[in-house]
């Protein structure tokens, strides 16, 4: 694939290997190995241990992303819209964030923005019994801009300083489910001032070359997202799409999910997704 | 349609007057970049391109030689993309959708990593089985982790009118158990169990799916796996299949732009066949899989 003839054949294929199986994608690891060969001279190229950290280095710039703490009182309160396709773990996220923030000292509500799938809303409800925080619902099929814009009002009404919302999880190439994802972000600008502060998109670390697809459409609707949830990543799957789509989209990761507990959400630490990217 | 990879690589044989091995190799690297672009696994791709590389250095530049003088009904080109969709479709079949019924009451067990669809698919295969089929379904509520899991398979199961068996035993090894045990009763003749989701890697969660296997020995155990999943298709179906025997595969989320390339995957690698696809939300969005469909999604 990588066509100039600088680097060993059977070393080249090695990175290679390590670069795709850990789903950095045919693009992104051209753009590395470009990237590379211009600023290292062919004698630093030519040894297999220095190509291989200067990959890694150049993958550690492009993650390495400024990402401060949410600044809460930007917002009155502070809204943070869960998005990502089906089953990625956005329920779940909101349940160890909401509880990470209730740790901080923050009173945080929820708002069951779900209300299409069977069972979204109770699950939601199981997540705040464990994070110790209020669910915002609405009835059985209720519009889920609506149930956003109640649990802004319900934070305000109780001194809550941050709401999370949930939403439901829709397939980027659904027109219909896109457009109603861009009223939710109205509706929730109507409540408050700024709203939503955050947009996160939830990605699955398991997911391929699809998730770029998924990144750029998200993003374009909502005229921007504010950062990236990689989730499942205490699997054998290595998250390498988010190279390509960090470089891209300039969205840093926030945060990452490393199992099903409410502890399990973790800073995203750039040196360390290197690290276990190439182990 | 072919996406550019195979245009690409169509364009470098249409290109010369006579196609040597070399060409061959230029237009192979084009489809081997397509083909990773599409969420095929490493190693199944560099296999898929050396048989594909056999034949056609043998077909395709006999073909060359001949067009030079005369014309043929298909260029060299053409042919090699044949070639390539014809390997695809191959690596993909044969069509086997059928399940196992055996005994008296017999079991269908889903199984896969968390999120991957297992608990719609257990339902959508309920109405599927019923309505297709004449079967009596119940499913089963084995998924004793996730909060609302049981909620969850109960609407579903009551949309659908299919009866649903839970308890708050906690135990999954037990509730498929006497769930069989109640299917005799209810007069139902297929059960379908709705386990959690896992990591292949979680040794206690795999063990409990043994169990479980153990306890039941199901017809069927169908490994459930979105279509959007990428490199790691062939760890995980590899590991489930290594523990459980698996008897095929449902893809989901079909009705999205993911290219589907673990689907060639994981049929290799395995060599279990696909049986459904999962196309939307709805109950009745899955199909039973057919190759050709696929083999044009992954060439693009
Ligand atoms: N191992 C692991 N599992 C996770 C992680 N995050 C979520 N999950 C699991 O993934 C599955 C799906 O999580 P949900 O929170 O329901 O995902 P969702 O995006 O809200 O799904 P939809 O609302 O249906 O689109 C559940 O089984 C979660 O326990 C993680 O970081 N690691
Ligand atoms: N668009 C689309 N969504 C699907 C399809 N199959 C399932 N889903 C959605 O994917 C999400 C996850 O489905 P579940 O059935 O909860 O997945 P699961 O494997 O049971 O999840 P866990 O039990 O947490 O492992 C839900 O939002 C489903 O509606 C499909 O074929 N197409
Ligand atoms: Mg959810
Ligand atoms: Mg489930």
């Amino acid at each position: 694939i990588f066509g100039r003839q600088v680097i060993e054949p059977d070393v080249l294929e090695e990175l290679e290997e390590v670069l795709f199986t850990a789903d950095i994608g045919v693009k992104t690891a051209q753009a590395l190995l470009d990237r590379v060969q211009d600023k290292v001279s062919t004698k630093k190229l030519s040894d297999p241990k220095r190509l291989f950290s200067e990959i890694k280095q150049e993958i550690e710039n492009i993650l390495a992303l400024p990402s401060e703490d949410f600044d809460i009182s930007r917002g009155n309160p502070f809204v943070i819209m869960m998005i990502g396709v089906n089953g990625t773990g956005k329920t779940t996220t909101i349940g160890k964030l909401a509880s990470q923030l209730k740790e901080a000292g923050h009173n945080v509500l929820m708002a069951a923005g779900d209300t299409f799938r069977a069972a979204a809303v109770e699950q939601l409800a199981v997540w705040g019994e464990r994070a110790g925080c209020d669910v915002i619902r609405g009835a059985e099929g209720a519009d889920p801009g609506a149930v956003v814009f109640d649990a802004i009002q319900a934070a305000k009404a109780r001194d809550a300083d941050i709401v999370i919302a949930d939403t439901a999880g829709r397939l980027h190439t659904k027109v219909p489910l896109m457009e109603e994802l861009k009223k939710i972000k109205r509706v929730a600008a109507k409540g408050t001032t700024g709203a939503p502060h955050e947009i996160l998109l939830v990605l699955d670390a398991t997911t391929g070359q699809n998730a770029i697809n998924q990144a750029k459409i998200f993003s374009e609707a909502l005229d921007g997202i504010t950062g990236i949830v990689l989730t499942k990543l205490d699997g054998t799957a290595k998250g390498g799409v988010i190279v390509g789509i960090t470089d891209e989209l300039k969205v840093p990761v926030r945060f990452i999910g490393i199992g099903e507990g409410v502890q399990d959400l973790r800073r995203f630490k750039p040196r360390e997704f290197v690290q276990a990217l190439f182990s | 349609t072919l996406s550019k990879g195979f245009r690409a690589a169509k364009r470098k044989l249409s290109g010369v007057a006579e196609i040597h091995e070399d060409d061959i190799d230029e237009a192979l690297r084009e489809v081997r970049m397509s083909l990773l672009e599409a969420d095929v696994d490493f190693k199944v791709t560099k296999n898929f391109l050396n048989r594909v590389r056999e034949k056609a250095v043998g077909e395709v530049v006999r073909l060359s030689a001949k067009a030079k003088n005369r014309k043929v009904k298909v260029t060299p080109a053409e042919h090699f993309i044949s070639i390539c969709k014809q390997e695809l479709e191959h690596l993909m079949g044969p069509v086997d959708t059928s399940l196992n019924y055996e005994r008296h009451v017999s079991a269908i067990m889903m199984v896969g990593l968390q999120g991957s669809g297992k608990t719609t698919t257990a339902a959508k295969l309920a109405r599927f089985i019923r309505d297709f089929q004449a079967r009596k379904p119940i499913l089963v509520a084995a998924d004793v982790y996730r909060p609302a899991a049981i909620d969850q398979l109960k609407v579903l199961g009551e949309r659908l009118g299919v009866p649903v068996y839970y308890e708050d035993s906690g135990d999954p090894i037990g509730i498929c158990s006497r769930a069989l045990e109640t299917a005799k009763d209810k007069g139902c003749d297929t059960a379908i169990f709705d386990t959690a989701g896992r990591l292949a890697i979680d040794d206690t969660l795999m063990n409990e799916l043994e169990k479980i296997q153990e306890k039941t020995s199901p017809e069927n155990i169908l490994l459930v796996s979105d279509a959007m999943i990428g490199q790691d298709a062939v760890r995980t179906a590899s590991e489930f299949n290594r523990r459980l025997e698996l008897t095929g595969f449902i893809l989901t989320k079909l009705d999205g732009d993911a290219r589907g390339g673990a689907a060639l995957s994981i049929k290799e690698v395995t060599g279990r066949p696909i049986k459904f696809i999962g196309m939307g939300e709805g109950l009745d969005q899955l199909e039973e899989f057919r190759p050709d469909g696929l083999a044009s999604r992954i060439l693009g």
